[in-house]
């Protein structure tokens, strides 16, 4: 209500408009998949398991009133009002992994020893705006 | 980065190193506050493609010395138990570690004679270099990895004694090193589909590698006989295997930050299943109060911690 009292008494169609800034993002911010090989990078003679392996990224426009959505914390807000009202040079929250999940590695070191090894976040399973 | 503190080496990068010639100045790794060059065992490759991108190939230049191929078998298998088809660890209570190495003797002078009572010995000192243990991988385990390539018929069992004996090598005489200390054991398993053996040897070794010994010189004399003293069956015809010089396999935990923590993961799960993970500011704390604990939520917190 209280919005729309601000709001200049205006033609349904610019009210449409003017609602259209709280809608979510087109392209908003979320988890894609990338799927890659060890031969790609021509690691496969050293790495020998997993043969493929997909880290994903995160891609997207964060909605400017992120919330609880992403888990975000209210600094983002703050971050948010700061680029729009204050200083464009502040950038936007930037949309980034939250979790990930690990990877095994099964690598030949140098001198011809092998090595099992699972390294902490590999793999991102969750995006945020920050 | 310009991260706290002064980064190790002024000097632009450029030249890529091999990840473990550590004395460089243009080794990325020392680029890496001191705290975290050691145990990134991963890292210096990734660090290379990305400082370098002039020489995509570049990995294929840095020579490595090939695996035994049983070892790399062994390998194969335990990485198919220990993680799924995607690479994801498997949630396996039962397994403590996050790294496995495994080393083939770097030199071995065999010793082979026959005793025919007591069967074939077999005996052979063994030079492992574990220079690759990093000083934030902790054992927790280490075996000796014998593979058979045998005529024994499969569903037999055989009776084994063993004994170990660790050489020191003391500065004065580098030649002949003087043994110090064995251990003798005896095991039973059955020879099935069974290709290895694995002789627990964590108690023997545990010293050595505590004080990051990097070479540890052993000789080890095994003995099998076919049949089971357990079932009184005589011990007779020695068993002729030819026993491929063992491998040794150290299960590790590294403590290092990038390496995964199974029980971290575990704590963290509990603590927040569904959301990501995020700081609880003073202004909104989880459970809506203003961050105040009454003193019965501080003795709780108190014990978790």
């Amino acid at each position: 209500d209280e919005n729309l009292k601000e709001a200049p008494a205006t033609s349904p169609y610019n009210l449409s408009e003017y609602f259209k800034q709280f809608l979510f993002p087109q392209n908003e911010c979320e988890l894609h998949n990338f799927r890659l090989s060890f031969s790609q990078l021509k690691w496969d003679k050293w790495i020998i398991a997993p043969h493929r392996y997909s880290p994903q990224y995160c891609k997207g426009d964060c909605p400017r009133v992120v919330g609880h959505r992403y888990g975000s914390p209210v600094h983002t807000m703050v971050q948010n009002i700061i680029y729009e009202k204050l200083d464009s040079s502040v950038p936007k929250p930037s949309c980034v992994p939250a979790e990930y999940n690990p990877l095994s590695v099964l690598t030949i070191e140098p001198d011809g020893s092998i090595v099992y090894k699972e390294y902490e976040d590999m793999i991102a399973t969750k995006c945020t705006c920050r | 980065p310009h991260s706290r503190g002064r980064v190790a080496s002024e000097k632009p990068s450029g030249l890529l190193v091999a990840p473990e010639d550590t004395s460089s100045e243009l080794n990325p790794l020392l680029w890496l506050p001191k705290g975290m060059r050691r145990g990134y065992a991963l890292l210096p490759p990734l660090l290379k493609v990305l400082s370098d991108r002039g020489h995509p190939n570049w990995e294929s230049e840095v020579p490595r010395l090939q695996p035994d191929s049983r070892a790399l078998r062994f390998m194969k298998r335990l990485y198919k138990m220990s993680a799924t088809k995607e690479g994801i660890p498997k949630d396996n209570k039962s397994h403590l570690y996050n790294t496995v190495r495994l080393f083939t003797p770097c030199s071995e002078c065999k010793h082979r004679h026959r005793d025919l009572m007591k069967g074939d010995i077999h005996s052979v000192d063994l030079l492992f270099n574990l220079d690759r243990v990093t000083a934030l991988e902790h054992l927790l385990k280490s075996v000796l990895l014998y593979s058979f390539d045998t005529s024994v018929p499969a569903a037999s069992s055989l009776s084994c004694m063993c004994h170990l004996s660790v050489k020191e090598h003391d500065s004065s005489s580098q030649v002949c090193p003087s043994v110090s200390h064995s251990v003798a054991f005896s095991l039973h398993f059955e020879v099935r589909k069974r290709k290895w053996v694995e002789i627990d040897v964590t108690s023997f070794l545990q010293p050595l590698i505590a004080t990051n010994r990097r070479n540890i010189h052993m000789a080890v004399n095994i003995t099998c006989l076919m049949g089971d003293p357990q079932h009184n069956t005589e011990l007779e015809n020695p068993v002729n295997m030819a026993l491929v010089p063992p491998s040794l396999l150290l299960y590790l935990n590294d403590t290092s930050e990038q390496a995964y923590h199974r029980w971290n993961s575990l704590r963290h799960r509990r603590k927040s299943p569904g959301r990501p993970r995020q700081r609880t500011s003073p202004l909104i704390a989880p459970t809506g109060d203003d961050g105040k604990e009454n003193s019965q939520g501080k003795r709780a917190s108190r014990q978790r911690r």
